[in-house]
């Protein structure tokens, strides 16, 4: 929070647009802001009421470099938007940079509003900034899928620690609302026409297992990726991030990465060259590019060119060389051509036969520094890549300083 | 590889200014009171390594550098906001 963890003293807030940026249809401006509001009401008491004259509590605005506070806008880039603690006057103002590309979808060439704008609305209600990654509230702008974007715990805790938690505390997710009639409040409550209760598998934390310890002697990986020069080990929800650039391993969670996809991934590979990732779980598949999941996603996999018969894949890894794709069922693979995105003729053939040394199923795979590493339970198997022979075992988490 | 010279000194511009709005750093040469510690500028590069988890070396390294051009939110990250 800010100093002296100044809040709003009442649960009714008002809000005000006063002007637009011509980067996106007023619509989307007044749904990315009445979202990014329903983010903060849905786990608090709070309400938010829009108004269209006078003052509000919370004024927005787009503005360029000088705009009559003391914090003068930079252009593109560099700062984004910011927003001031509850107080009179300009307390619980934000406002957003003009000479950003305003965006309602999360793109690389422009920022997404809504990401943005729940940020500072954060500040608007006396949240300061928090150095957990992957908190709402963290200081950086991070592209995102905002299909289905929760909060993170942190950034509940932080605002609870102001309001305390709603009247009526839901216990199942809320659905990201319609735009709302002018003077209409934005309720706290879950509007009635929700689904029938069905008990998530990963949003009441109580559920999921504890993520094993990174130096547990069984720990064993449902898919394993690299990603933009790191690797991403994953485990039911759990992900473990080993970068080139940090030593340590950074633990999080699938859905802080992408909210909208089920825990427990079959295979996963990246084609680096297309700075793409491809997720598997059970017969469908997902494409990424960073955070951002490809539209028409999910697919089948039988769109890969596998028989009907498959109905799942165990892992898969990508040969940048060869540019092909060895995906691994049962005891045999197939070989999927990235460049014809067809399956290779005279697949599948038995994995003994052509990786000499690994003689049962493949749990998950990834390629690094010309090598395939196979894991296969607690064990993993180094092979070159050219000549696909076996150079040594080791302990699955090795790659975790153990 | 090694940067050119007067990228260094745009560097350490860009850097005092980004320790200037979000870590409350005053440069000592309008200051009255001079700061008991002359190493005032790393000890903020320190606070915001640390901030961001980054290896806390007091020193404007590549890393650091790069973390510091991200876009972000224009709100400083410690407390002393007013």
């Amino acid at each position: 929070t800010f100093p002296h963890s100044p809040r709003w003293q009442k649960e009714d807030v008002t809000y005000r647009i006063l002007n637009y940026t011509p980067d996106m249809l007023e619509a989307d401006v007044d749904e990315a802001i009445a979202k990014a509001l329903q983010l903060w009401s849905s786990v608090t008491p709070l309400k938010f009421i829009r108004i269209y004259s006078g003052q509000a509590d919370i004024m927005i605005s787009f503005a360029a470099g000088f705009h009559g506070d003391f914090y003068s806008f930079d252009g593109p880039g560099g700062t984004l938007a910011h927003a001031y603690a509850p107080s009179s006057g300009i307390g619980g103002d934000a406002h957003f940079d003009e000479d950003e590309n305003w965006t309602k979808f999360t793109t690389y060439t422009g920022y997404n509003l809504f990401l943005v704008a729940a940020h500072e609305l954060g500040h608007s209600l006396g949240l300061g900034h928090s150095n957990v990654f992957g908190a709402l509230m963290y200081p950086i702008y991070m592209a995102r899928d905002t299909r289905d974007y929760r909060l993170h715990q942190d950034d509940i805790d932080g605002i609870q620690a102001l309001y305390g938690p709603p009247r009526e505390s839901p216990v199942f997710p809320t659905r990201a609302f319609p735009p709302q009639k002018p003077t209409e409040t934005i309720p706290a409550e879950t509007p009635t026409e929700m689904p029938p209760w069905e008990e998530p598998t990963v949003m009441t934390p109580s559920k999921t297992p504890m993520r094993p310890e990174d130096c547990d002697p069984h720990l064993t990986f449902d898919a394993i990726t690299t990603l933009r020069g790191e690797t991403l080990f994953f485990k039911g929800s759990y992900v473990w991030r080993k970068s080139p650039y940090f030593s340590g391993i950074e633990h999080d969670t699938i859905s802080s990465f992408w909210p909208s996809l089920a825990a427990g991934f079959d295979a996963a590979y990246e084609v680096d060259k297309k700075d793409r990732v491809l997720f598997f779980k059970d017969d469908q598949y997902w494409a990424v590019s960073g955070y951002s999941i490809e539209r028409s996603f999910p697919k089948p996999i039988q769109d890969l060119g596998f028989p009907p018969s498959v109905r799942k894949i165990d892992a898969a890894v990508h040969d940048q060389n060869t540019k092909k794709t060895y995906l691994f069922v049962g005891n045999k693979y197939w070989s999927f051509n990235e460049n014809t995105q067809s399956m290779e003729r005279g697949y599948p053939r038995k994995i003994a036969a052509d990786f000499h040394g690994i003689g049962h199923t493949v749990d998950a795979a990834f390629q690094k520094n010309g090598h395939f590493y196979f894991f296969h339970g607690s064990k993993q198997y180094e092979v070159d890549i050219k000549n696909k022979k076996l150079i040594r075992t080791k302990k699955s988490n090795s790659w975790f300083n153990c | 590889f090694p940067v050119v010279p007067e990228k260094e000194k745009e560097d350490m511009e860009f850097a005092k200014k980004y320790l200037e709005n979000f870590y409350d750093f005053k440069e000592e040469k309008h200051s009255l009171f001079r700061s008991k510690n002359p190493n005032h500028m790393s000890d903020k590069i320190r606070e915001m390594q640390s901030f961001f988890g980054l290896e806390v070396t007091g020193e404007l390294n590549h890393k650091t550098l790069d973390m510091m051009k991200q876009p972000r939110c224009g709100i400083p990250d410690i407390r002393s906001y007013s």
